[in-house]
């Protein structure tokens, strides 16, 4: 199992629709300052994490939608999808539980008639539930906290935060 | 509680022991509960000694780069404690210098043999050490494209076209 | 007390705008106080729209690299409302891409025909637009020295012979 | 007029005696990390300086002197010694009010018997105060505070800082 693609559609910088591929192993991402980098890890954290949006350094949600950058309107929707790998093992299961090669995450923000955000998420094209959407992914070992995502500048926070915080980490993987 | 705690720490020092020999070899690191007849009323402390540095050093002696080294052998030792299938680092590198660089990018290969590692960097060293490359920009609009054709040539391109200028 | 803070907003803001303008050529940058009218009140926050961006840009959307341009755009404008014989900068490069990298680096080089300018740095970017180099290490034994006979091709060395080795 | 060399003495990492010459213009100083580049910093800090111990990354003046490295034993004394040009300018002033065409200014460090830090203070090698010392770099534009010297990472932080102390680093311009 791994993940095969991201599917962006106006998420932060990323304004219309964007595919970004991955393959198995070691891949690395690179790009000028500003470019978006940045934002490509935010948007795997939007899909798997559990952190508040001030970690994706946004306020709220309605923050992560394309701002139409130099010229562009404001979008009004916006939606992230992970694509795993999901072919069955050796031992004839599928690491997610989802029956499909393909298991597609979704998670979208759309701005409703009073201009507050709305979220919903997806797996597959079935409507499911946050709770639902985190459950299946923790089963098969990918989770939001922890340390599977070290966005730009944790390093430097883990080394600098006192020894009690510290503590704390360690007891939210505990 | 007290005892899971006890029994995570004991699991996640071991790894964070083997860790930092592996990313500082000479040195010497391990995690210390401030309080261990109550841990949750101490903190929790990385004691690590660099390769040729005094017993006495603290963690806020270490210089930046030290730090670091100490802080990614602890990321390593919790993501050891609980695997998952794919791990993301965003410019875990950028305060190293080339030697320690190179052994935070060698590590992530040598663990990409088990699960997925995908790292945003802009250091030579680290892109020479990936298997693929991708490369996103904006096009002066505010909007993020990703670079079609981007390989690892592509990628060494972007920051040496600068020196190749200065040169 | 007030209008003395006014004063000296009013010198750096320019400066600050200028210094912007310079390190992210196309972009926009300038100081708000959050309370003119008290400003003892309110804080302070620097609102930088980078080249391309939209005007919305808040200081929090900014990436690592736009944030550190916008800072060093505020050093530079403070150092000019009283300038110094002499100026010492530790790593400020750390998180720049080459093209931000070179252009600190080129102002810095400016600035040192006015006042002398020491830069810790291990940018290769940075290394070859100084003048003079200096190298410390140390010998494993916990002690830094002086590495003698230093240059520029010594410093460069330093972070290629590691490339050379892996390529 | 300008920084010709920085005279150490058990300093941090520098054990014995280590002197690092300056020329005008533009230098870089580069090295591995923890060779002591931050070190040489703290030095000229610890002389210009009115921030306290713990931007040097110490609990107290004594954390500042040589510990042994791997084999040795702790130094009970040290020193640093920041070595001006201050040649007449074309007014035929000096820009130090020191006569010498060399200007040294020297903080130092012993322990005493009871390990207590005490600290001195010189101008050449006449014996002076704190204050004395400091009005006099500071007449000459060269102060520890502000940003004239920029340490590693205070970049970072001052970029994520509240407004608040943002403005607060405005008054103490003012
Ligand atoms: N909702 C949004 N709409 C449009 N642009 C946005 C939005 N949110 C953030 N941005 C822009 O995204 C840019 C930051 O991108 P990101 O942090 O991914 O850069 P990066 O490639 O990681 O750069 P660095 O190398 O400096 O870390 C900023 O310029 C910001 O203005
Ligand atoms: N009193 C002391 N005696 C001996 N060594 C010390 C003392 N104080 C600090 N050190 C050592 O100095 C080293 C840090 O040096 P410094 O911060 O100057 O490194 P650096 O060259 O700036 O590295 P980086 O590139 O990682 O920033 C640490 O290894 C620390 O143990
Ligand atoms: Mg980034
Ligand atoms: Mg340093």
């Amino acid at each position: 199992m791994h993940l095969l693609r991201i599917e962006l559609e106006n998420f932060k910088s990323f304004g219309g629709q964007i595919t970004v591929p991955f393959d198995e192993g070691f891949t690395a991402i690179t790009g000028p300052n500003g470019s978006g980098k940045s934002n490509s890890g935010d948007a795997i954290q939007f899909v798997l994490g559990t952190r508040s949006t001030k970690v994706m350094r946004a306020d709220n949600v309605g923050d992560l939608i394309f701002n139409g950058g130099k010229s562009g309107k404001q979008a009004r929707h916006m939606s992230v999808t992970l694509v795993f790998a999901n072919t069955p093992e050796i031992d004839g299961r599928r690491r997610l539980r989802v029956d499909e090669d393909e298991a597609k995450f979704t998670r979208s923000v759309r701005l409703n008639r009073k201009n507050q955000p709305v979220s919903s998420y997806m797996i597959g094209d079935r409507s499911v539930t946050a709770t639902e959407m985190r459950r299946t992914l923790a089963e098969a070992g990918l989770h939001g906290d922890g340390y599977n995502i070290v966005l730009q500048g944790d390093v430097t926070t883990l080394a600098t935060m006192t020894p009690h915080r510290r503590r704390g980490v360690l007891e939210e993987v505990a | 509680r007290r005892t899971r705690l006890l029994a995570v720490f004991e699991h996640v020092n071991t790894n964070f022991t083997r860790a930092y020999k592996l990313l500082q070899p000479g040195g010497d690191g391990r995690l210390l509960l401030e309080n261990p007849k109550n841990p949750f009323e101490g903190g929790l402390e990385m004691a690590c000694v660099p390769p040729g540095k005094s017993k006495r050093t603290r963690r806020s002696f270490l210089s930046g780069g030290e730090k670091s080294m100490a802080a990614l052998a602890f990321i390593f030792a919790i993501q050891d404690y609980e695997p998952s299938p794919f791990y993301y680092f965003d410019e875990v590198d950028q305060n190293l210098d080339p030697f320690n660089a190179e052994r935070i990018a060698t590590l992530c290969r040598l663990r990409s043999m088990q699960a997925q590692f995908i790292m945003v960097t802009l250091r030579k060293v680290s892109l020479n050490l990936a298997d693929h490359h991708i490369g996103i920009t904006h096009a002066g609009d505010g909007c993020s494209r990703r670079i079609a054709d981007f390989d690892r040539a592509a990628a060494l391109e972007l920051g040496e076209e600068f020196e190749k200028e200065k040169a």
